[in-house]
């Protein structure tokens, strides 16, 4: 999956299996990353597990999962909300990025929204920076607050910096991706570059991604998995992300296509 | 390594001056002032390693923790109390209101997005 970290660190990585997002005193993230392509080292979100810790006066622990099969509006215990006066409790919405459920853990200012989009799960948080305590040493693996390790990696970017001829899949220049084997149908980067620009209007790290995982899926599901992305981003304001003008020239075209 | 400014600021949230209520803080004004102090030596705990007074301070934290029955885990600020009754739970566990009680230095939060998509 694509991750955009606390720090604004953007990254593609691989991370199959289980893997930690977010590990602190007040709440606990992992995600479960299945291959989407065979072949391919790319994998998408299939499991999210959230677990919000303890607090005293204002919550007991409360657990949350989604699955691939089963977006919940509730938390495994089937209750909506939790907590003194209502500190924290999950709504049900349906946008245009596909169906999301949204947490609201008011007691520590943080909102979450879990979406399925296609056949996976898209994740993204909000929290204030004075929770994350980014200096505690000891802090283990966490994606969202390290990214990835470095051999998970498949692909990094800065954020405001990132280049705008990207190395994608299929031009030969990433040997760590392998041949590709589309299951839906083959994408040049001109027609993912065409789809992508049918959800997005900015030609940013969100439209790169998205025509990363349309010529790496082959699955035209995958162009609305960067759209959600987005409007996750702007429905838990305020964040520091700046999107480039709409006018950053078209992503190169890949001659050699996949 | 900043461990005098937590020290200062623990005696500034729990000294009868403090703008509390009364002339000593309650249990659960307390516990949040002995929270934050925690959270602050955490937080600097990188930069004071092997310094006396850092780990002097840690040592007294986790005795006041036990000596005041302190949990761990809670609000680390008060929320702003009405001039004649001490805060309830539920502005205890409004981090935006309890963000605002702390003051000008307070408005400022910043907040942090993380988010996973895609392949």
């Amino acid at each position: 999956p694509h991750l955009r970290t606390f720090r604004d660190e953007f990254q593609t990585c691989k991370v199959e299996g289980a893997w930690p997002l977010i590990d602190n005193r007040y709440l606990s993230v992992q995600v479960t990353n299945v291959p989407v392509v065979l072949g391919s080292s790319a994998t998408a979100t299939s499991k999210i597990t959230v677990i919000f810790k303890s607090y005293h006066g204002c919550t007991e622990q409360k657990v949350y999962q989604a699955t691939t099969e089963d977006l919940p509006s509730a938390f495994q215990d089937g209750s909506r909300s939790g907590g003194e006066g209502g500190s924290l409790w999950i709504v049900e919405k349906v946008g245009s990025g596909g169906r999301l459920v949204k947490i609201q853990a008011r007691y520590i200012g943080t909102s979450i929204i879990v979406r399925r989009v296609g056949r996976y799960l898209t994740f993204a948080i909000r929290m204030p920076e004075d929770t994350l305590d980014f200096s505690e040493e000891n802090s283990g693996l966490q994606l969202c607050l390290h990214g990835c390790p470095r051999n998970e990696l498949i692909k990094e970017h800065t954020l405001g910096r990132q280049p705008l001829h990207p190395r994608l899949p299929g031009s030969g220049s990433n040997p760590e991706l392998g041949p590709l084997l589309p299951p839906h149908q083959i994408y040049t980067v001109e027609r993912a570059t065409a789809k992508c620009r049918e959800t997005l209007q900015v030609e940013d790290i969100y439209f790169q991604s998205c025509v990363f995982d349309l010529l790496t899926t082959g699955d035209p599901e995958f162009s609305m998995a960067a759209y959600g992305a987005l409007e996750d981003l702007k429905a838990l304001p305020p964040s520091k992300l700046k999107q480039n003008s709409p006018r950053t020239p078209h992503v190169q075209q890949n001659r050699g296509g996949p | 390594c900043r461990i005098q400014r937590c020290n200062a600021e623990y005696v500034a949230s729990t000294s009868p001056s403090s703008g509390l209520q009364d002339d000593s803080p309650s249990d659960v004004d307390y516990c949040i002032a002995l929270r934050a102090y925690a959270l602050c030596t955490r937080r600097t705990a990188r930069s004071c390693r092997g310094d006396l007074v850092y780990h002097s301070a840690v040592f007294r934290i986790k005795e006041l923790f036990t000596q005041h029955n302190c949990s761990s885990d809670g609000p680390t600020s008060s929320a702003k109390a009405p001039s004649t009754s001490r805060p309830v739970v539920s502005e205890l566990c409004d981090y935006e209101s309890r963000v605002l009680a702390s003051g000008p230095a307070g408005q400022g939060k910043k907040y942090a997005h993380c988010g996973l998509f895609g392949d």
